[in-house]
């Protein structure tokens, strides 16, 4: 963990060796590298050791009493702090039903994070409504409506053959229709990259008007995090993350990644393939794991 | 990023940026560059070559898969939930039937909602007959249908497709050393390949991911997905290095011809671009 190894490094300077600030140098050099074995993005890291270091310094942190602890201790309320607040959905505006659209990667969850965030806003009050927009993956549909008639929620799907903008505009005419308070909306899986599928949600956001659009996105994500989050954010402008498979043994560098670079509340966590598996966001929960 | 002037501590740390932005993980990026400054090399270009040399070397062309020379053999297909398993198996398939050979499937994901459909139209497109049970039915069971009806039918290789699991599950992991075992006890000797599928997209976990694959199930080979999007895939040199675990193939994309065999060339070439 982090703080074993600044008591490694603090321990290695032997007994009532005076630290200086070469010494604190050197203990910024192991948050370095255990963020990025958190998988913390490079350029992420670079800020966040820089402002660790800077809070360090300030705390003359070469002059206390335990200076790995100190050290340990500020890495945590930086990461704290960078995580922010649990994220709440935005309700705001009386037009129903709201619409969630869910978005990313191929494989990151969404699908299945569509069924769990549904029965979440039903246990809140809110009526929920399935709109089974993937017409490109195979058996898509199948499986969202396998999940809508699993946790007994309506929804709207039109097979494959049509396009996912008419599919979704329909759907929400459906949910408004079937009185839904909430209509999440799930979307096939793209790269940031590829220009028709993100011009594609463009339309769809525009059709829809959606109150949230969520990036759901695997805890295990690596260095790409960055532009993955920044690429989603250009195209259509995310207002919310959703970190999932977070039972796994991952250490979830990622959500810090693309909290910082979209500056967009992380607001639940999916924890396991069942439909109870969903918490609402908070620090606490990623700080210990991604510091080891 | 190199020219043919000098090399500055400015240059070091552009290298270092490259390869832990490709998801090298620290330790490979940090043992690579203190090698590379060992060497002595003074000219920017000569660094060049030797970084793409260093780096080729810690990889390999794989092996053909094992596959051939016995009446009927069984791939085992794992790995963690989204990595691409069920379309690699497509891919797969569809590769082995353009070299001529009799490939049926086996859906022995019965668990997750719609994944017997998925795989069921994967074997349409490609041309592969699926065998399959109910959803929930037991696994191992597929298994062993499947592999009674692939010697039944004279069909050579039987892909299997499992459900996507964490390797932190003990339950799941137990699960499938068991649907490994089945495997062995219906052909002496299967499954003949264990391949993992590996999320390009993945960081740090990958290597964590194979080790405990490998060690619950004997993981005997990589498919590395997801590659025709921005992340670079370097957690293949640790899973390869600290595992010797070949990579067999990278997915480039969703559909049936996404997939290519893994070059250590290429791969490394693209790790620059
Ligand atoms: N353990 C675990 N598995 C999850 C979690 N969320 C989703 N999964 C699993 O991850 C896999 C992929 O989930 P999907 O919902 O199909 O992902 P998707 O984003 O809709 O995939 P595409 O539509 O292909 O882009 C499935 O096996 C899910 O059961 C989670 O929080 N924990
Ligand atoms: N872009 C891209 N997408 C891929 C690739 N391989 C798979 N996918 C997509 O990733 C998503 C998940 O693929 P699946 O084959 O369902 O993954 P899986 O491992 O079987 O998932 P589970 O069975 O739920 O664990 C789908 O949307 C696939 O189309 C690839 O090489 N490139
Ligand atoms: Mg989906
Ligand atoms: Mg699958």
């Amino acid at each position: 963990t982090l703080s074993q190894r600044l008591q490694d490094t603090f321990d290695a300077l032997g007994r009532g060796g005076k630290v200086n600030e070469n010494d604190v140098k050197n203990a910024m050099r192991q948050v370095r590298m255990a963020l990025l074995e958190a998988d913390v993005a490079l350029p992420v890291v670079k800020d966040f050791v820089g402002r660790v270091s800077e809070r360090a310094v300030g705390a003359e942190v070469h002059k206390a009493l335990r200076p790995g602890q100190q050290i340990v201790k500020i890495v945590h309320e930086e990461l704290a702090a960078t995580l922010g607040e649990p994220g709440r959905l935005n309700f705001s505006g009386s037009t129903k039903p709201h619409v969630i659209m869910l978005v990313g990667l191929q494989g990151s969850g969404k699908t299945t994070t569509a069924g769990k965030l549904s029965l979440y806003l039903r246990r809140e009050g809110r009526q929920p409504f399935l709109v089974a927009a993937d017409t490109y993956r195979p058996a898509a549909v199948d499986q969202l409506v396998t999940i809508a008639k699993q946790i007994n929620v309506p929804y709207h799907e039109q097979g494959t053959d049509k396009s996912p903008v008419e599919i979704a505009v329909n759907g929400v005419k459906a949910a408004k229709e079937a009185g839904a308070a909430v209509c999440v909306v799930d979307t096939a899986g793209r790269l940031q990259i590829d220009e028709t599928l993100m011009d594609e949600l463009k339309r769809i956001k525009e059709k829809v008007n959606p109150a949230e659009i969520l990036l759901v996105a695997d805890a295990m994500t690596g260095q790409e995090a960055v532009n993955i989050a920044t690429g989603f954010n250009d195209a259509v402008g995310i207002t919310g993350l959703i970190l999932t498979k977070i039972d796994g043994d991952a250490r979830g560098g990622a959500a810090i990644s693309m909290r910082i670079v979209t500056d967009v509340p992380i607001k639940f966590l999916g924890t396991s393939e069942k439909m109870d598996g969903f918490e609402i966001f908070h620090p606490d929960r990623l700080t210990d794991r991604i510091l080891g | 990023m190199l020219g043919s002037s000098e090399i500055t501590d400015e240059i070091w740390d552009d290298i270092e940026a490259i390869l832990i932005q490709a998801d090298l993980g620290v330790n490979t990026t940090l043992t690579l560059i203190d090698d590379l400054r060992s060497q002595g090399i003074t000219k920017q270009e000569e660094l060049q070559v030797a970084l793409r040399g260093s780096l080729q070397s810690l990889l390999q062309f794989p092996p053909p898969l094992d596959v051939s020379g016995r009446e009927l053999s069984i791939i085992l297909v794992v790995g963690v939930n989204g990595s691409g398993k069920t379309t690699s198996i497509g891919k797969l398939a569809h590769r082995l039937m353009l070299g001529r050979r009799k490939v049926m499937l086996a859906a022995a994901d019965t668990f997750r909602a719609a994944a017997i459909d998925q795989l069921k139209l994967w074997g349409e497109r490609v041309g592969a007959p699926v065998i399959a049970n109910k959803p929930n039915s037991d696994p191992a069971a597929v298994v062993y249908d499947a592999t009674a009806a692939a010697k039944a039918r004279g069909y050579e290789i039987l892909i299997v497709d499992t459900a996507g699991r964490l390797h932190t599950n003990y339950n799941l992991m137990e699960e499938l050393a068991k649907i490994r075992q089945v495997s062995g006890k219906v052909v002496p000797g299967a499954p003949h390949e264990v391949l993992l599928v590996l999320d390009g997209t993945t960081g740090q976990n990958a290597l964590q991911q194979a080790k405990k694959f490998k060690e619950m199930i004997d993981v005997t080979g990589v498919i590395v997905t997801k590659l025709d999007g921005t992340p670079k895939g370097g957690m293949v040199f640790s899973v390869f290095n600290d595992l010797q675990l070949p990579v067999h193939y990278v997915g480039l994309g969703e559909g049936m011809d996404d997939m290519v065999l893994f070059n250590p060339e290429i791969f490394v070439k693209s790790l620059f671009d």
